[in-house]
């Protein structure tokens, strides 16, 4: 039994899960290991292993990643996007927006990053390119200002979903940390999602936690899965926040995301 | 850890659970401890700065040594900016031509990146802030067509410097790292003994995989230098000693913000202290 714990131990660290969740479930994973029903086919060693993979599948959100994108009782829904600088937040919307409006729903694109280099024309492209309409403006003004904007123009529209894209912030950068606070405050998102790089390293705890002790994160999107990255930071952001992991980006165009499959992860994970 | 706490297997774990935490990765941290462990196991030491200090020692002596950057005997210098998808290229290609510009070098910058939206615009942006020439094309050209044209005027105004941004791309996509492949080998013909640097830029957030990143890209453009970007974040870029003690490539800056200045020459040991901070 404790050579098969090493052994996920190191494929775990391997994967880039965080080292206090490693240390969480093997304990978990143990303590089940040695309490579940012998089967007497297996030897200790496979018994842990099918542990693993159930603690694993139910960690990463069991069946949570199916439920539905929340709708606000009083149209549009808000779906606001945050995360670390980078981690493909912009290419997300259009996937999302795209995945929406073939789902019957009419999505507008709302540029609300002022601060990063020709941002508001990346949004408006991705956004033409994947066939959505977008509020267009000249990048000017306050975050806030556009954003509370962007919500009235889809209401006076008609619009039933507002996809809000933010700038990437760094989670100890207090100024941007409460201007993401404010943003919400704002708009009242139906659903806070955290776009995360499936590459992240140990790091992703401690951005995750930090986000979501600002704004209450409704899910995670995993983006970049089409690497080769093992994800492990999927695990590790699940387990610590309990934000369930709702999709996952697989490419740059917009039909590169698919509903998180928390299988397939530990699958993935695991190596 | 306290004063005159012996060297105990308490002691290395807590020690090896930061390392780990510093993305150092599972097997460089256990044998660094293993390491720790041989040098002072058992003696009292006296304070947590005695045993740091040794495990700072040890960690140094994996980098890889302080090599020049490559100058050409005739200009430009040509740099190559690559990477996978957000990692910082086109802001740190942005920052060194603000660099090079203070230092009253003239620069010419290749906005290779005809792929993904407003790249060119992004880059065109930056090279606007420093004075830089920007030599772009149209979206969906042919990326080493637009390095090409890029080294040619670099010759032609006599440059100092040509900086060539590529888009992201994932290292596991090989008609990508073809193409990548494809932009150095125009940029040799056009320019003998160039690129003279390859900067591979690292998301300083990245864990393991920044050294599949590292291995798969310096076969199709053999890189030169690393950087690693958003330090000013709370992760410590440990994968570069890793990359450094296997591929000996050396961290060449680090990225701590989103402005021009926000670039640092890399210093082994502020890094190794940060690592451990
Ligand atoms: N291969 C791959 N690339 C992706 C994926 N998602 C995003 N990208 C790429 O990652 C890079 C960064 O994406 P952006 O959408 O600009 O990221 P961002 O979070 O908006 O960045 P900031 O606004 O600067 O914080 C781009 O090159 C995207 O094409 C994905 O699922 N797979
Ligand atoms: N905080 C911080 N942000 C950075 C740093 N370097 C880059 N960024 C940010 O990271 C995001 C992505 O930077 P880009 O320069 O677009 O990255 P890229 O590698 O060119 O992205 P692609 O071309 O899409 O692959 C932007 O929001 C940058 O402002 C850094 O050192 N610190
Ligand atoms: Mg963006
Ligand atoms: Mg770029």
């Amino acid at each position: 039994m404790d050579a098969a714990l090493r052994e996920i131990r190191l494929a775990l660290l391997e994967a880039d899960v965080s080292f206090k969740v490693v240390r969480d479930f093997l304990a978990r994973v143990r303590e089940k290991a040695l309490g579940a029903d012998v089967i007497q086919s297996l030897t200790p060693g496979q018994q842990v292993i099918r542990v693993v993979r159930d603690e694993l599948v139910g960690l990463l959100g069991g069946g949570a990643a199916t439920r539905p994108l929340a709708i606000s009782s009083r149209p549009p829904s808000v779906y606001m996007l945050c995360g670390l600088q980078g981690s493909g937040k912009t290419t997300t919307i259009g996937k999302l927006g795209r995945w929406l409006k073939k789902s019957g729903r009419h999505p507008l694109v709302a540029p609300v990053d002022l601060q990063r280099p020709a941002a508001v024309l990346q949004a408006v492209q991705v956004a033409r390119g994947a066939g959505l309409a977008v509020y267009e403006h000249d990048g000017t003004g306050s975050p806030v200002e556009r954003a509370r904007e962007a919500v009235r123009h889809a209401r006076q529209k008609g619009f039933d979903v507002v996809l809000l894209d933010t700038a990437g912030r760094l989670h100890v950068d207090e100024e941007l940390m409460d201007e993401l606070a404010a943003l919400r405050a704002a708009v009242e998102p139906a659903e806070i999602l955290y776009v995360a790089d499936a590459m992240t390293g140990q790091d992703a705890v401690r951005s995750a936690e930090a986000f979501k002790a600002r704004v209450p994160l409704t899910g995670v999107i995993l983006t970049k899965l089409d690497g080769d990255a093992r994800g492990g930071a999927a695990l590790s952001v699940a387990a610590i926040t309990g934000v369930p992991v709702r999709f996952a980006g697989i490419g740059e165009k917009p039909e590169a995301i698919e509903v998180f499959d928390p299988e397939r992860m530990a699958g993935r994970i695991l190596g | 850890a306290s004063a005159g706490r012996p060297v105990d297997d308490a002691l290395l774990d807590e020690l090896e659970e930061a390392l780990l935490s510093a993305d150092l990765g599972p097997e460089l941290a256990a044998e660094l401890r293993d390491r720790l462990g041989q040098r002072l196991r058992g003696e009292a030491v006296g304070g947590p700065d005695q045993v740091l200090g040794v495990l700072r020692e040890e960690i140094l002596a994996l980098l890889p040594p302080r090599v020049p950057e490559t100058r050409p005997t005739a200009p430009p210098r040509v740099t190559l900016v690559v990477g996978v998808n957000g990692s910082g290229k086109t802001t740190t290609a942005g920052k060194l031509a603000a660099l090079w510009g203070r230092e009253g070098r003239k620069v010419v910058v290749a906005a290779a990146d005809t792929f993904r939206a407003a790249a060119v615009e992004q880059m065109a942006i930056w090279a606007e802030r420093s004075g830089a020439e920007v030599v772009r094309s149209q979206p969906g050209a042919d990326p080493a067509a637009v390095a090409f044209d890029a080294a040619r005027a670099a010759r032609a105004r006599h440059a100092d410097e040509l900086l060539v941004d590529t888009a992201g791309r994932l290292h596991n996509k090989k008609p990508l790292m073809d193409e990548l492949a494809k932009i150095a080998r125009v940029i040799a013909k056009e320019i003998p003994g160039a690129p003279h640097e390859t900067l591979l830029v690292l998301d300083g957030t990245t864990g393991r995989n920044a050294v599949i990143q590292a291995r798969e890209f310096t076969r199709v453009a053999p890189v030169s230098g690393l950087v690693l970007t958003k330090l000013d974040g709370t992760a410590r870029g440990g994968v570069a000693v890793a990359i450094g003690r296997e591929l000996g490539i050396p961290v060449r800056y680090v990225g701590v913000g989103e402005a021009a200045d926000d670039l640092l020459l890399f210093e082994a040991e502020e890094y190794v202290a940060g690592l451990l901070a």
